[in-house]
């Protein structure tokens, strides 16, 4: 904990940076103003592997949070904090546990909770006390709740507490996290949410941010707490500093975005934030320990005021598309378990979609036209009794077909939230594991197992939420597995009772963007809420067309001079922000001579000069002295920039051995991560530039037509294909041409080799594979056409359809029309995972449009 | 009545016809009217001086009091709930 605050007078104006709190961004880490902002790795990049959530780049924007509420729920807020008290909002605060308005935490020493969330939300800026708030001009209240019994109207009072004020409630707070509680809203609470998101913030829907879960250690499943579990709420998961699961994560479906929080107490840094002066510890007023899931809805509640400023007309559905969309899977992926959907977007149990961004919060924000009408489809209720098996891994596989209420007022083409609602008996219960798939082909893990959970039997109507199907369609076979995995012993079977789909999304293309369509350049929104935006005036970062009320006034505001130069004794000064800082921070590069601070080019991290840039914005590649949104032809990428392919007739690489070509030249064709004019024996061109093999037994072939033979194969029949000379051996067997016998194959359902274990032509059913005969091809290889043999994907593909059709790519490989690349070409953008074509006639993009 | 449960001496009350009859309810039964549930219209806290502020047992006379008067739509004692900070 640390004490950096010196006594009332600052509190009284009398210090300068305080007088300027209210506006001056925080970039200074002198330690004079703002002393703790050097220890928010989260905003300066200083996780392990230099990623942060991308706030900077939203302050830059000018999008601090003001004009915007949030509230704690939890066990109050000190409302005279000093690092709080400028952006403290009575209206959005009240006391429960002791009804009156006044939230003032009960000081026993434990009472710091809410506290400490407040000012990772909107710690004031420009000050000399703590660190400094993700919205840090944004109001901030705090509800005192948890101190006392907790009932069904106490959580709806707190989660209606003046809707049409309150823009954003965050809770870091929920059932037991023991590995075995089910339990989530009462009908009161549920009434409350309901009444939030269809009233609140005058209609637009109230945002309900909470934190996923602290069950680590008992193994716990956040598809068990009914309040993450919920559509109304954005559920926000942790990451460490070094990018990786912490101790205390729940995995579960309905986890829909992570901000960065705390690892293990000595080796990662935990969140730095404003701390609550108690009694026993009178003189600590911040901290730096502030640590678990609790430390992550906070900042994702501080993002998600930073959005709503940049468009205050933001529906609570509209949030949770931008944080689908923007959040990023690549500072996370060295941990295991992500997954591509239907829509190609990558997903995670731990992590949902990834860290948050707030500068493609905001980015998008500001162009965002908002999201069609919610539909709901519910599908028929399937009422028959299944045994759920009570052999070890034994399980119940049921399908269920539905239309998406097609032709209904009803009908969903695109997939938001899924709940599956199960009623079924099992003991123990948390043996279970429940598994969803979509209709293309996305598993979603809807429980996993519980090993504590041994005290009940029953899940009754639990509706199990998954948010991995998002943007995919409804209409199609869903698959449920129920899964007996645990480790426990089961006396006797269990029963699925009944299952129901009940499926949220909408008609139309959700992703619209203010007078354009992401995908349909002729759409045109016609909402009223969209006519009067355009009405308004212009804000600065935002194009002229895409207008919208309040921006402009809160720019000024931020654009408003705070200091004058002549106050800027030994610093440098940087003219647009008017402050003065020690150095220039990011995006800015120092004129010694005139003590100033120049902006660098657009979407430059830093440079030499106006012109050169030396590092890019997170996403973008560094190319000479430009930022470009992916490495031209002939280069790869490594830490951020481009580097030349070391063989030319690469068109691209994935690093710098000659070996690592992934597409080539036209002329050349790819064979063994090298390109040659000519394809070796048993392989042939074809139309993707790259080299496929031939048929079993021919050396040369024409598309899927063998030319020649390889030894001992002659051609067939129909001289379409080659098959083994008639041996001596029966089917199984091989000559020995040493010993003149005919030994086993040995491979299982093998018909024809050429040695033990090479196997070359597999029974009716089976396919060859590495000289082995399989069921099926396996995640990696792809079932030749005349379905004889499984061939192993292209380079980089983990899923394919054929050598030309790659379905999923490695984590460092990206989707592009079928290939995977190590970067998008000309003319494509990075969209989470995949390349995306660039409007027409654009050359490099970073986005649609 | 779950035997796991603690009953307190609150009621949430669903009067549709209003605060005025929810307050005239009140009376009448002998509860006290701790006023509307934050933002839900017509919905309403009682809290009842003569039951236990908290029992193993939910209160059957109070239940049958509010289930046989036509203008309470729906109620609910008020049951603790294990909420953790996180």
């Amino acid at each position: 904990d640390f004490h950096y605050y010196e006594g009332n007078s600052q509190a009284s104006g009398q210090n300068p940076y305080f007088a300027t709190s209210a506006f001056g961004p925080p970039y200074s880490t002198s330690g004079f103003v703002d002393p703790l902002f050097k220890e928010q790795w989260y905003l300066t990049g200083g996780s392990k592997d230099g990623f942060d959530m991308n706030v900077l780049s939203a302050w830059k924007r000018g999008f601090t949070g003001k004009g915007v509420v949030v509230s704690i729920l939890d066990d109050g807020i000190q409302t005279n904090h000093p690092d709080l008290i400028l952006n403290y909002d009575p209206r959005a605060s009240t006391d429960i546990n002791d009804n009156d308005s006044d939230p003032t935490p009960q000081d026993n020493g434990d009472n710091k909770h809410g506290t400490r969330c407040a000012g990772e939300v909107a710690a004031t800026a420009g000050n000399n006390i703590c660190g400094v708030g993700v919205a840090y001009n944004a109001s901030i209240g705090g509800v005192r709740m948890l101190d006392g019994t907790v009932n069904d109207a106490v959580e709806a009072k707190a989660l209606g507490l003046n809707p049409d004020h309150v823009d954003i409630y965050s809770a870091s707070w929920g059932p037991e996290d023991d590995g075995k509680t089910v339990d989530g809203p009462g009908p009161l609470a549920r009434r409350a949410f309901i009444y939030g998101v269809t009233n609140g913030r005058r209609g637009l829907g109230s945002i309900f941010i909470w934190a996923s879960g602290n069950g680590g250690r008992h193994v716990d499943s956040c598809n068990c707490d009914g309040y993450t579990n919920s559509i109304f709420t954005l559920s926000i998961s942790s990451a460490t500093q070094g990018g990786y699961k912490p101790w205390y994560l729940e995995e579960c479906a309905s986890t829909l975005a992570t901000t960065y929080s705390s690892g293990t107490p000595t080796l990662d840094k935990s969140v730095a934030t404003v701390d609550m002066d108690g009694r026993l510890r009178p003189d600590h007023i911040c901290t730096v320990e502030h640590t678990g899931t609790s430390a992550s809805a906070p900042l994702a509640a501080g993002i998600a005021a930073l959005a709503l400023e940049a468009n205050p007309n933001l529906t609570w559905r509209d949030l949770q598309h931008l944080v689908v969309m923007t959040s990023r899977p690549d500072p996370l992926v060295k941990e295991e378990g992500w997954y591509v959907n239907g829509v190609q977007r990558k997903f995670s149990h731990k992590f949902g979609y990834g860290l948050m961004d707030a500068g493609k919060m905001v980015d998008l924000a500001v162009d965002w036209g908002g999201v069609p009408p919610q539909h709901i489809c519910k599908s028929r209720e399937i009422r028959e009794d299944r045994e759920i098996p009570g052999a070890h891994l034994g399980k119940v596989k049921v399908f269920m077909d539905v239309d998406g209420c097609a032709g209904t007022n009803s009908e969903i083409r695109y997939l938001e939230h899924v709940q599956c609602k199960i009623s079924l008996r099992f003991f123990p219960r948390g043996n279970l594991r429940i598994l969803l798939t979509s209709p293309m082909g996305t598993t979603s893990v809807l429980l996993f197992e519980r090993p504590r959970d041994v005290s009940s039997s029953n899940f009754d109507d639990w509706p199990f939420l998954s948010v991995h199907f998002w943007g995919e369609q409804a209409h199609g076979r869903w698959t449920l597995e129920i899964i007996n995995s645990g480790s426990r012993r089961i006396n006797q079977p269990g029963i699925l009772k009944k299952w129901q789909l009940i499926l949220y999304g909408t008609d139309l293309n959700p992703q619209r963007l203010r007078s354009r369509s992401l995908s349909n350049p002729t759409f045109q929104p016609s909402s009223s809420q969209f006519r009067e935006a355009q009405s308004q005036g212009s804000p600065r970062f935002v194009p002229q067309d895409y207008l919208y009320p309040g921006a402009s006034e809160s720019l000024s505001q931020v654009q408003k001079p705070q200091m004058v130069r002549s106050q800027c004794q030994i610093e440098y000064w940087i003219s647009d922000l008017a402050i003065c800082v020690n150095d220039c921070p990011d995006g800015y590069f120092a004129d010694v001579d005139k003590k100033e601070c120049f902006s660098c080019p657009q979407r430059c991290k830093s440079c030499y000069n106006s012109t050169s840039c030396t590092a890019c914005d997170h996403n973008l590649v560094l190319f000479g002295t430009k930022c470009l949104a992916s490495c031209p032809a002939g280069h790869y990428e490594a830490d951020s920039s481009c580097e030349k392919c070391p063989v030319k007739s690469c068109a691209a690489c994935a690093g710098p051995m000659g070996n690592e070509c992934v597409q080539c030249l036209k002329g050349t064709y790819l064979e063994n991560g090298k390109c040659s004019p000519k394809c070796g024996t048993g392989r042939r061109q074809s139309s993707s530039g790259s080299c496929i093999a031939c048929p079993v037994g021919c050396k040369s072939c024409d598309e899927n037509v063998c030319t020649s033979c390889i030894e001992n194969f002659t051609p067939s029949s129909d001289s379409s294909s080659c098959e083994q000379s008639n041996t001596v051996c029966p089917l199984g067997l091989f000559l020995d041409i040493e010993t003149g016998q005919c030994q086993a194959c040995q491979a299982e359902n093998c018909q024809r080799c050429e040695g033990a274990g090479q196997c070359l032509q597999c029974a009716h059913g089976f396919y060859v594979y590495l000289g082995t005969c399989l069921d099926q091809c396996s995640g990696g290889s792809y079932l030749t056409s005349n379905r004889k043999e499984c061939l192993d994907c292209p380079k980089l593909c983990t899923k394919c359809k054929s050598a030309e059709i790659c379905e999923e790519c490695r984590t460092d490989g990206m989707l592009q029309e079928g290939k995977c690349l190590p970067h998008c070409s000309e003319g494509y953008y990075n969209d989470v995972g995949t390349c995306s074509r660039c409007s027409q006639s654009c050359k490099t993009c970073i986005g649609p449009g | 009545s779950d035997t796991n449960s603690l009953y307190s001496n609150h009621f949430a009350v669903h009067v549709p016809s209003g605060a005025a009859r929810a307050a005239d309810i009140a009376q009448e039964y002998g509860f006290i009217n701790m006023g509307q549930i934050g933002s839900l219209a017509n919905y309403y806290l009682f809290e009842h001086p003569k039951v236990r502020k908290r029992s193993i047992s939910s209160s059957d006379e109070h239940h049958t009091l509010l289930q046989d008067e036509p203008d309470v739509h729906w109620f609910e004692q008020q049951v603790e709930r294990k909420r953790t900070k996180r």
